[in-house]
């Protein structure tokens, strides 16, 4: 598929910098590293439950690079009014993981 | 320390 990743270069670096901020470990950061920086957010919890739900792509409880931007991509745009949709649209799934 | 599967891997949940 070749679609353009919604997150662009200079959001990507934005959220690199969040992201090796927060003290990865092997390229990825746990759970419990990531949720202070969503509940900062101020978004309700369910929002973030959802977020958490379309960004970690593998399913094991952690985030890496890519999916960390996912995360915040959704985070950012929920913070402007849009909503966090149900199911992850193509455009936001990162082109390392199609 | 999640169990596989399952949605105990979203710590929001």
């Amino acid at each position: 598929v070749d679609i353009p990743w919604v997150v662009k270069p200079e959001e990507k670096l934005k959220f690199d910098s969040i992201f090796d901020s927060l003290g990865p470990v092997g390229g990825i950061l746990t759970g419990d590293k990531v949720k202070p920086v969503l509940l900062n957010s101020k978004l309700p919890v369910d929002i973030l439950g959802r977020v958490w739900e379309l960004s970690d792509l593998d399913r094991d409880g952690m985030l890496d690079r890519d999916e960390f931007s996912v995360a915040m991509y959704l985070v950012y745009r929920a913070l402007e009014g849009e909503p966090v949709p149900m199911s992850l649209p193509p455009p936001l799934v990162p082109p390392s993981k199609r | 320390q999640y169990p596989a599967g399952g949605s105990s891997t979203n710590p929001f949940l």
